[in-house]
């Protein structure tokens, strides 16, 4: 993965502990929320527990950009997929450095020649990481490749794909829960994966993301409602 | 001296991810257990060996919290008794000097009894130093692995009498510091005392209500707690246990994301005893409810008395019939307080045996906001009328002719008067009753008249009649998302 461009990826967040310790990635897909992983969620349960760390390119340096969310509202999704929204306390301000991604318009999953990138903080196994959000060109596979044995195996489900190489393995691809996987769509970026699981980048074909045209009705209808 | 791996359960064919986790090569399980045992990066409490590749995976702390798929090479071993940093154990297989007995004579008088110079054991004896105690022990069938670590221990040593009822392998050695644990009733503790390892109540569903999945069953979950292996552990049915010096019981879910939780487990030292459920601080409610609330569509799931509710697709502890897929209008959501059934406010089942449901900690928003007009329909009819929260957010669209938000302050700071009131500012035009429709409440910033530039309200300085409101647009999410103004050039 590389160093992104300042900017480049201004809808990737990180969402920390009350202690401001960084806890997993998420993106913002509206002034007032956030779409992460589920499983980050997991413990403790309370909204106050975690905070929204926006407009940063860098996990502990200082940064002009940052804006600084609490959470108001925890919504998981209720059938049990690995992803959650969270309503921040108040609407962040959109600029150049915090501006939100686009969902799907369709349930319909990206073209199979559609470009694609995985965005994450990086870290890196065994060493420490340098705090740099990074990017990847990661491309969507279909989920009979996935589950084939000596991939996946069966084990990503229908509201899951994988992705990345068939061969080989991009170094430092360990990419952190809640984060995104981002296709370009003409001029934008349209979100289709929340990182869910993955083996080591030592195994192709991994991680693994939550398909998010699966959810984008939830996803809607949960900010209606709240 | 016994093998390194009788501290792990085995459990072959699944890939346990872990953040925290640290990789050797290693030629054999063995040494892969003594890089787990000399872990120094973090608290080891599973390991990953691959047979083919003869790697070594250190796994840290929440093991049992992690993703799972099964991988034909690797065995994952889980430690048995989890050393948690605080309170550092020694292994209990060393030589056996001491037993503790752990005992539920009487369960609602005495849920436990710890003496530890009531039984010594030593390699060629068990001398019991209270004979009226053993009286009223009621020994379970237990014990398979007691067959392995008492071997050495002759049934007529034991000094229990074939009266004692107490057969020849029924002594667990499962505690650590050369503890043993003398099965008892078949009730065990019905409430949490310490950590809850001698809990054998039934709940059956977790702190978040979550269903929790049967032990004796490797689906959604594969794992090593499998009860004919661990008689003296109590994994029945799919009860909430701690086996393995957890902070407290825990159970593996039946959602195949979440792979344990920790179940609430009433404690023992509630106002009654053994079986009631403990005394909670019941927050004051802060959503609120209208009509009968069948359309509240909120995420309250304490009840009035501070239960947790259980949730609606789970049959534990209560079974029932308000579910998901029979009330597909009501938004039986996780655990939820919810009305399906025309009640007189919402409710849920609660994860209280003994309390099969209760009304939630819930206000009615008639309470603290206007009454509704008596000629209003009642909320109950008017879809989305009842909802938690107002259906407002606090940004705009366009102009902001539709915010319904509650900021009630100015750009530059003022407060908003209300737009009923006619002071300090005297208006007429703009007031609930010429705006009806206008969203006109309190002093709630709003755009009555479609002003291009957005929102504003009268303010309550004299000196300025009225001003706009800064309140930031949502439309990115619609109209501007997924733009960057930056380009990186990626060279990989």
């Amino acid at each position: 993965m590389c160093n992104a461009s300042p900017g480049s990826w201004p809808w990737h967040i990180s969402l920390r502990m009350s202690n401001n310790m960084h806890h997993c990635a998420g993106t913002l897909i509206h002034p007032q929320w956030v779409l992460t992983a589920a499983q980050c969620l997991q413990r403790p349960t309370e909204p106050s527990a975690y905070r929204v760390f926006l407009g940063i390119q860098n996990l502990i340096a200082s940064e002009p950009s940052l804006q600084i969310r609490s959470v108001q509202k925890v919504l998981k999704e209720p059938s049990g997929a690995d992803i959650a929204l969270l309503k921040l306390n108040s609407p962040v301000t959109i600029n150049d450095h915090v501006k939100p991604v686009c969902l799907p318009e369709t349930s319909l999953m990206v073209g199979r020649n559609a470009v694609c990138f995985l965005t994450a903080w990086g870290k890196k196994r065994g060493t420490d990481t340098d705090n740099r959000l990074k990017d990847v060109e990661f491309p969507v596979l279909e989920n009979r490749i996935c589950n084939r044995p000596e991939f996946l195996n069966g084990s990503v489900k229908n509201n899951e794909f994988c992705g990345g190489f068939t061969f080989g393995s991009i170094g430092n691809c360990e990419a952190e829960a809640g984060g995104p996987l981002v296709c370009k769509d003409k001029d934008r970026f349209v979100q289709y994966g929340v990182t869910s699981w993955g083996l080591d980048c030592t195994q192709p074909s991994k991680p693994v993301f939550v398909r998010i045209p699966s959810f984008v009705s939830w996803i809607k209808n949960a900010m209606a409602a709240h | 001296k016994g093998d390194i791996l009788d501290d792990y359960l085995r459990t072959d064919g699944v890939w346990l991810l872990t953040r925290n986790k640290q990789v050797y090569n290693t030629n054999n399980e063995k040494e892969c257990a003594e890089k787990c045992e000399a872990e120094r990066n973090f608290n080891c409490r599973a390991f990953l060996f691959t047979r083919k590749k003869l790697q070594c995976l250190t796994l840290a702390e929440n093991t049992k919290m992690t993703v799972t798929f099964d991988s034909v090479d690797v065995v994952l071993y889980e430690k048995k008794i989890i050393h948690l940093k605080n309170t550092p154990m020694q292994g209990w297989k060393k030589t056996t000097a001491e037993i503790l007995m752990g005992m539920n004579v009487d369960p609602g008088v005495t849920q436990q009894i710890l003496l530890p110079d009531l039984i010594t054991v030593t390699s060629q004896s068990v001398r019991a130093r209270s004979r009226t105690l053993e009286k009223n022990l009621q020994w379970n069938a237990c014990s398979v692995m007691v067959k392995t670590t008492m071997e050495n221990f002759p049934e007529q040593s034991l000094g229990f009498s074939a009266s004692t009822g107490m057969p020849k392998s029924l002594i667990c050695m499962d505690l650590p510091q050369n503890t043993m644990h003398l099965p008892v009733s078949g009730l065990g503790s019905q409430c949490l005392s310490g950590k809850g390892e001698n809990y054998r109540g039934r709940i059956a569903v977790t702190e978040s209500g979550k269903a929790c999945q049967p032990w004796n069953t490797q689906f959604p979950h594969k794992h090593g707690w499998i009860p004919d292996r661990y008689p003296c552990k109590g994994l029945e049915e799919n009860y909430c246990r701690n086996p393995d010096g957890e902070k407290r019981p825990w159970c593996y879910t039946i959602n195949g994301n979440v792979r344990w939780e920790y179940c609430a487990i009433p404690h023992c030292d509630g106002p009654e005893q053994g079986i009631a459920d403990v005394p909670v601080q019941v927050p004051l409610p802060e959503e609120c409810y209208q009509g009968r609330g069948q359309s509240y569509r909120g995420t309250a799931s304490i009840t009035a008395s501070g239960k947790k509710c259980q949730a609606w697709n789970s049959m534990f502890p209560h079974r029932h019939e308000k579910t998901p897929d029979r009330f597909p209008d009501a938004d039986l959501r996780d655990n939820y307080c919810r009305n399906p059934d025309g009640d007189e406010s919402p409710w849920c089942f609660t994860t209280d045996p003994n309390v099969t449901w209760e009304y939630c900690n819930l206000k009615r928003c008639d309470d603290h906001t206007q009454k509704p007009a008596p000629n209003d329909p009642p909320a109950t009819t008017a879809q989305n009328s009842d909802l938690s929260t107002p259906t407002t957010s606090d940004c705009i669209n366009g102009n902001g002719k539709d915010y319904r938000g509650t900021v009630a302050k100015t750009a530059r700071g003022r407060t908003c008067q209300e737009w009923s009131s006619q002071k300090p500012h005297s208006h007429k035009y703009f007031t609930p009753v010429t705006h009806p429709g206008a969203g006109l409440d309190k002093n709630f910033c709003r755009n009555p008249d479609g002003d291009v530039n957005g929102v504003w309200c009268f303010t309550t300085d004299p000196e300025k009649k009225w001003e706009y409101c800064e309140i930031p647009r949502c439309s990115s999410s619609e109209h501007d998302c997924g733009k960057v103004s930056t380009r990186s050039e990626r060279a990989c």
